[in-house]
């Protein structure tokens, strides 16, 4: 699973 | 990035728009909960800090920078400009009961112990809890205005959104962000009773 460490959501 | 996400975005934008132009047209802020837009300016503050650090894309900065705004002009708004018409009174809700919490539980469940992995994971679980003074106040009062109410439609719209945006981005991309996708769960029940009143009382 990809990870969230870019947070490119709002 | 996908129709869902795009969507709910823009949905999140119109709620807030809604809510500031309501409150300088009219002038007054009656019925609306200062403290739950307090928590949503320190939602944005804590988990926009990556804007020093990560750059994205030139839509991701941007909005960033319109949501930081728009929350701070909003607070400006109740708390300075038309605090006369403020119902302090009825914006009862011990701020205390969510912080405490939420903080707690930003140290023990979180991506990596790093301060900006904390505070992000702090805006993630305060924001699913930011709307309760504003419901809290609504049914203390037993009434809310229309426009307040469609600023709670596009709110609720926007998180329903980014469930779906979730689900497509868990299909296409294999990506899946457990405290994200928790939060913003639990974040969306919050709103169902708002969405039942919404549709029933809309038809009468």
């Amino acid at each position: 699973l990809k990870k969230n460490s870019e947070k490119d959501e709002l | 990035m996908n129709i869902f996400r795009i969507l709910g975005d823009v949905s999140h934008l119109l709620a807030i728009i809604i809510l500031l132009l309501k409150i300088v047209k009219s002038k007054s802020c009656a019925g609306i909960s200062g403290k739950s837009q307090i928590l949503f300016a320190l939602v944005f503050t804590t988990r926009y800090l990556d804007l020093f650090t990560n750059f994205i894309s030139v839509y991701n900065t941007v909005m960033k920078v319109v949501f930081l705004v728009c929350a701070y002009i909003t607070v400006y708004m109740i708390y300075v400009k038309f605090r006369k018409t403020f119902d302090s009174e009825n914006d009862s809700f011990r701020l205390e009961f969510l912080l405490v919490p939420v903080t707690g539980l930003s140290f023990l469940e979180n991506h990596s112990f790093t301060p900006l992995e904390i505070l992000w994971t702090f805006s993630i679980y305060l924001e699913s809890v930011a709307i309760l003074p504003q419901l809290f106040m609504i049914s203390k009062t037993g009434e809310a205005e229309t426009i307040t109410t469609h600023y709670l439609f596009f709110l609720g719209l926007y998180r329903a959104l980014y469930i779906a945006n979730w689900v497509w981005r868990y299909h296409t991309e294999n990506f899946y962000d457990q405290i994200a996708v928790v939060s913003g769960v639990v974040q969306t029940i919050f709103y169902c009773d708002f969405f039942y009143l919404y549709v029933t009382k809309g038809r009468q």
